[in-house]
């Protein structure tokens, strides 16, 4: 019950005697609580149990869908996308894909990035397309040509240098930048 | 047969769930029919149904390709059960009876299928029910159930939404590890569920804590028992890893349930699991200020959180046994009969094994010796607001002479419990600890033990380092305590002989 | 010690350890536009 009985802890496999550090005296509980959401440092408690995926970090896969609440003012809204007094109803994709349409270019970026391997992914991909909006196939990101300036082609035609507008999902913004386009990494 | 029918009742109902919303009408007729065509019209028809049902859904996913969906029709089971919870006529019997009938029901065929496969057992389709079931009513029960229209239904369910939580939970308890181990991975997973662990600890006036501290004791508890000091079992390794977690993220989220239910919690976590019980020890509730532990200036007397005792849910009181009565009395007028009876109430009748670091083996009952120490603190913070300070603060009080009592008529062991239940007590800021700082102070330099008190010393020191050379966190309490004895001129530790003696102490000592 | 029809108990549950996605909440009835769709492998599949 002495001092002596700490030593083994201290020093692995003194007097004979072997512990499980990592559940005796324990780990560096830092990654730990990273992998959690929780921020040490900060004394702002986000509370990390509304999301928490799976006791361990081997399970935890993927996101998990938190408690959310979406009240009947957010549904059923009249007089929308041309619906008149009824809501819109989303139940066939015939019908659906006209209202597409109606989407703004951020609306449309929205759905494609939020919904991936979904009818909506595809629908908004082709009517980004009709907008004149490029996917590129290595940047994963959306593009178009700046009107006020015409792209030089290349000599050997498989590429363009210009200045161009991309969509950045990250930042939520369009943002205007000088590039190279080779045409085969658009879609 | 019956059964069969029933099978095609709930395809059907797989069928619809897939191409309707949940609320659609067709819905609501297709299970109002289910009512009154007779499938559900009894206990006996539900359990049948039920049963049939759930039977299917767990074949379905045992025989799904794995890549595809396999819990449709697990999930459509739930979608209907939670919708049997508002729909139902619930004059005969109540929700509360439903649902443990429901929950009846998956323990039969849960057990006859963990029976029946033993270790290719899948706990898969069991947990995902539990899931869903969970998933479901939390869509339901948004803004207290705003989307049932029916003004009665919906208050009903708003009134039953904590018998749900601690129903479930109920069943949960049914399930634990030692009792099913094929489950384990899925308990502790359900124990930590999104919706269902914030929901537990957040339900107001704290309804469901009792359950919730029952099933974190089930936990540890499963952990003591397979924990051994070398060959713990890989599984048993990533349950700890798992369990970790779960209370670490509780600390971040209601850090009041651990700050109130340490007690209890202490008394089932095996003791070499040392940072797992310096995190619970750690936990502070989210107003209380921590001050710098190391300031050398600190004053305990002047912190206003040490004028406030810990808030404790679950009451030391009810484990008192026999010794509620003597422990009193000797609080009121001690005697030495009384210390007498204490003493021989505190040991074992048999040998227990204990997994602790540097012995196997307790002939004392530690938790009643934890329960005798955080009572009298209780006492102690009552005392000092009924009458003063100088009651308790007071080295020939009740209070201290009752540990110091213990302390020098107890064997070794006696001695280490005691203290060891003292420093589980030096906590955040608060009444209890700035007591029990006192305590262990004066025990420490009581010059009274006469040639026991080198090893009261050391045990005393033992028993701060240990919590000190663990991983973070530390203690606020054990840090104020060790900067306390570290600092004192009275007696240098490092010329103590039983520091002298373990050259690795010593080193650690003169660092400190 | 841990029963050895125990110990291959616990180490199928370990096996079978249910993860974030058996965690997640039920999907059953999807409207059309969300039922699943062969998309470019170049697009993101991750939300």
């Amino acid at each position: 019950y002495g001092l002596r009985a700490l030593v083994p802890l201290i020093r692995r496999g003194e007097m004979g005697v072997e512990y499980d550090h990592s559940t005796t005296i324990g780990i560096d509980l830092s990654s730990v609580l990273h992998s959690l959401g929780i921020d040490s440092e900060s004394n702002r408690r986000s509370r990390v149990l509304d999301t928490f995926q799976s006791p361990w970090v081997e399970t935890s896969r993927c996101e998990v869908e938190p408690r959310f609440f979406v009240p009947d003012s957010f549904c059923n809204i009249p007089n929308v996308l041309q619906s008149g007094p009824q809501p819109p109803t989303f139940n066939s994709v015939q019908q659906d894909h006209a209202k597409v349409a109606l989407f703004q270019d951020e609306a449309l970026f929205y759905l494609f990035y939020k919904h991936p391997g979904t009818v909506i992914q595809e629908l908004t991909y082709l009517e980004l397309r009709k907008r004149n909006w490029r996917y590129h196939k290595t940047l994963k990101v959306w593009l178009t040509k700046d009107p006020l300036m015409e792209p030089i082609v290349a000599q050997d035609g498989a590429s363009e240098r210009g200045s161009y507008v991309f969509f950045d999902p990250q930042r939520w913004e369009k943002c205007q930048r000088d590039f190279v386009l080779f045409y085969s990494a658009i879609m | 047969t019956k059964a069969e029918k029933t099978a095609l009742v709930f395809t059907e109902w797989v069928k619809l769930i897939q191409r309707l919303d949940g609320d659609d009408e067709t819905v609501l007729e297709f299970i109002r029919q289910m009512i009154e065509k007779g499938v559900l019209q009894d206990s006996n028809g539900f359990i049948c149904f039920m049963k049939s049902a759930l039977e299917l859904s767990v074949n379905s996913f045992k025989e799904s390709d794995p890549t595809s969906e396999v819990f449709i029709a697990i999930d459509s089971l739930s979608k209907l059960l939670i919708k049997l919870i508002c729909l139902l006529d619930f004059k005969q019997s109540s929700r509360e009876e439903f649902l443990s009938l429901m929950f009846s029901v998956v323990t039969l065929v849960f057990s006859e299928d963990q029976g029946r496969n033993d270790t290719s057992f899948n706990e898969r389709p069991y947990f995902r029910l539990f899931s869903s079931l969970l998933c479901d009513w939390e869509a339901l029960r948004g803004h207290k159930f705003v989307k049932i229209k029916d003004p009665a239904c919906r208050k009903e369910l708003v009134n039953f939404d904590e018998s749900f939580y601690n129903i479930f939970a109920s069943f949960l308890h049914v399930y634990q590890p030692i009792a099913f181990p094929g489950f384990a991975f899925a308990w502790i997973t359900l124990l930590s569920h999104r919706m269902f662990l914030p929901r537990m600890l957040r339900l107001p006036n704290k309804a469901g804590w009792s359950k919730l501290l029952l099933l974190f004791t089930d936990l540890l508890n499963f952990m003591a028992h397979y924990t051994k000091r070398t060959e713990t079992h890989d599984a048993v390794t990533v349950v700890y890893k798992g369990a970790l977690r779960v209370i670490l993220a509780v600390s971040n989220d209601v850090p009041e349930f651990l700050v109130e239910n340490h007690y209890e919690l202490l008394n089932n976590i095996p003791p070499i699991y040392m940072q797992l019980r310096n995190i619970i020890l750690s936990s502070a509730p989210t107003k209380v200020v921590i001050p710098d532990p190391y300031d050398p200036n600190i004053e305990l007397h002047d912190i206003e959180a040490c004028q406030v005792p810990a808030a404790i849910f679950y009451d030391p009181v009810q484990d008192l046994k026999g010794l509620k009565k003597p422990v009193d009395n000797y609080l009121r007028i001690p005697s030495s009969s009384l210390m007498r009876t204490i003493l021989s109430g505190l040991f074992r009748t048999e040998l227990e094994l204990d997994t602790g670091i540097g012995y196997e083996t307790t002939n004392v009952d530690v938790k009643l010796i934890n329960a005798i120490t955080l009572h009298v603190g209780i006492e102690a913070a009552l005392e000092k607001d009924r009458t003063s300070a100088n009651a308790i603060f007071n080295t020939k009080s009740s209070y201290f002479t009752l540990f110091k009592g213990l302390i020098t008529e107890g064997s070794t062991e006696l001695k280490f419990h005691v203290i060891q239940a003292i420093a589980n007590q030096l906590r955040y800021p608060n009444a209890h600890t700035l007591w029990f700082n006192y305590v262990i102070k004066n025990l420490f330099y009581s010059d009274e033990f006469e040639e026991q008190q080198h090893d009261v010393q050391e045990i005393i020191i033992r028993t701060v380092l240990e919590r000190i050379i663990t991983n973070k966190p530390h203690c606020w309490g054990i840090v104020v305590t060790f900067v306390d004895i570290l600092k004192s001129d009275s007696s240098s530790l490092a010329d103590l002989s039983f520091i002298k003696d373990v050259p690795e102490i010593e080193l650690i000592i003169k660092n400190l | 010690k841990m029963p050895p029809d125990m110990v291959s108990q616990l180490e199928s549950s370990l096996l079978n350890c249910p993860d974030s996605l058996d965690a997640d909440t039920p999907k059953l009835y999807q409207a059309p536009l969300s039922l699943p769709h062969p998309t470019s492998i170049f697009f993101p599949n991750e939300p």
